[in-house]
């Protein structure tokens, strides 16, 4: 039996809660 | 107050339905205090600290980013409405700092402060290399091309004699050679076409403001004025709750006291000449 090595799970994208979404443009 | 160990903030996120409710009372509350230039929207929401307040509610404590509209801010049009300030126009954003209080569900302001700055003159040669920028308002030119405009404005006008209440943004154009200026006027109780002496006018009452575009074009021997003025119907103003508690004056004007029309008209009507 040939096992897959085990592939550590890549974690999740890092969510920044600040700042938010620019609605219009950045100056 | 002193301080309370062990008083701890809520971690939000920007973009939290919470959050952009605190937020959008924070903006309605510049547009509605504000009494010169030109309405303001939400951009960006750069920060947030919810604190918790005794004996009930909690303070949103906020830094955020707006941009300023095409709208002068005694326009009834609805922010939503409006047209946010391009950069190729020279736009011009706010920087604010925010205490709103949430308690049994409604948003009120404890503190604000705003910042505007104008985009810099790099930024609007990237997007626009040849679009004009903004000019001092005590430019020589600047004052004079409202002058002109306003003169040709009320000597095209059949009804009241406008007056100045102030400039809001100028551009010097190289070519042709020209000065743009916005403006906004507000209706006396002289009659346009019977004015002698300005200085003696009054503002009426019950106000009535408008908003005027022109551009003073110099040529050989002389100069052109066009002029477009928009007038705002009067709007009645309804009283702030404010920080203390108490109920202030009305925002916008105290003498402001018109009833609001029993079938709400367009939110503005373009009258008067185009000269």
């Amino acid at each position: 039996n040939v096992a897959q090595p085990s592939v550590p799970v890549a974690a999740g994208p890092v969510v920044r809660p600040c700042p938010g979404r620019i609605r219009h443009f950045k100056i | 107050a002193p301080h309370i160990p062990g008083l701890v903030y809520r971690e939000l996120d920007c973009d939290d339905p919470e959050t952009e409710q605190a937020a959008l009372v924070a903006v309605d509350y510049i547009n509605n205090h504000v009494l010169q230039g030109y309405k303001h929207t939400l951009n960006q929401i750069d920060k947030v600290k919810v604190w918790p307040r005794r004996p009930m509610g909690e303070v949103f404590e906020l830094e955020i980013d707006t941009l300023e509209t095409t709208c002068y801010i005694r326009d009834p049009t609805p922010v939503a409405n409006c047209t946010v300030r391009q950069l190729m126009e020279h736009a011009v954003e706010g920087d604010c700092d925010f205490q709103v209080l949430k308690q049994d569900g409604q948003f009120t302001v404890l503190f604000a402060k705003c910042d505007s700055s104008p985009d810099s003159a790099e930024d609007v040669r990237k997007v626009c290399p040849q679009c004009p920028l903004l000019a001092p308002l005590n430019d020589t030119k600047v004052v004079h091309a409202v002058e002109v405009a306003l003169t040709a404005f009320n000597t095209q006008s059949n009804g009241s004699y406008f007056q100045l209440v102030e400039v809001s943004r100028a551009q010097l154009v190289p070519l042709p050679p020209s000065t743009y200026v916005e403006f906004a006027v507000a209706a006396t109780d002289c009659v346009a076409a019977e004015v002698t002496d300005p200085a003696k006018c009054n503002l009426l009452a019950e106000k009535q403001y408008g908003f005027c575009k022109a551009t003073l074009t110099e040529k050989v021997g002389g100069e052109d004025v066009a002029v477009t003025c928009t007038m705002f119907q009067t709007q009645p103003v309804l009283p702030q709750p404010q920080p203390d508690g108490t109920e202030a004056s009305p925002v916008a004007d105290s003498a402001v006291t018109a009833p609001p029309p029993a079938d709400p008209p367009a939110a503005a009507l373009v009258v008067g000449p185009v000269v």
